[in-house]
């Protein structure tokens, strides 16, 4: 996939990111 | 319900009235009410100083697991405006009103130039990048060998780095997401937009009388 190539594609994944969490209790 | 005018002040050192939070941002006064909801919970978890230290937010992101995060420190470096090594509720409601839905998209790229930007320098370089892409193959059960580690990151740069000197400028990562939007999917949290029914509790703490919604 093009987005393997992309650094911040893959950086984006991680679950350090995931502001959603925050919300899921 | 101003008859429960509750402790918040006394207990939450960073407390801000509601009614000026909304004011500053997207969200309205019950939701800034319920997202105090939710500070209280994190806020509480370790210490119970009416304060977020780095711990009780990585706890709250990572579901009680205790991990310590390069990219979940970044966004508290980012959430702690004050630098004090903690987050209070102004400073939680201001950097989560970035990631409104509503908030508009120059203000998005912002945030996510500075936490590309680890060290501060204005620019995002190949070298803080190299250091992300590792951090993440930590965390995951990805293996890449460091050849091809450079190859990511040579053929990103040649895609965002119009200049070629190696580092990228804000102009350049406008640039470079608005032909990648998928990269700005993390600086949006639709969960904001439902946080009154996520919390629904905040209605027996409010100190507001008419609550708007």
């Amino acid at each position: 996939k093009p987005e393997s190539m992309n650094a911040f594609a893959l950086i984006s994944r991680s679950q350090g990111f995931n502001l959603g969490n925050l919300f899921e209790k | 319900m101003g008859c429960f005018h509750s402790t918040a002040k006394r207990q939450h050192p960073g407390y801000e009235d509601p009614v000026d939070l909304a004011s500053q941002t997207s969200f309205s006064v019950s939701e800034v009410e319920a997202l105090f909801e939710l500070f209280k919970s994190i806020s509480g978890s370790v210490i119970d100083d009416g304060l977020i230290n780095k711990e009780e937010f990585q706890l709250a992101l990572f579901k009680n697991q205790r991990k310590e995060n390069l990219f979940a420190n970044r966004i508290f470096d980012l959430f702690d405006v004050k630098k004090r090594g903690a987050i209070d509720f102004g400073d939680f409601v201001r950097a989560l009103n970035v990631f409104h839905p509503n908030i508009p998209m120059d203000e998005k790229i912002d945030f996510s130039f500075k936490l590309y930007d680890m060290d501060s320098t204005g620019f995002i370089e190949r070298k803080e990048v190299k250091q992300m892409l590792i951090a993440l193959l930590g965390e995951s059960e990805m293996r890449l060998s460091d050849d091809i580690i450079e190859t990511i990151l040579d053929k990103t740069f040649s895609d965002a780095d119009a200049n070629q000197d190696g580092k990228i400028d804000r102009t350049e990562w406008e640039n470079f997401v608005t032909r990648n939007p998928s990269l700005m999917k993390i600086m949006t949290l639709p969960y904001l937009k439902d946080i009154t029914t996520t919390f629904p509790s905040f209605v027996f703490n409010s100190e507001v009388d008419d609550l708007v919604t």
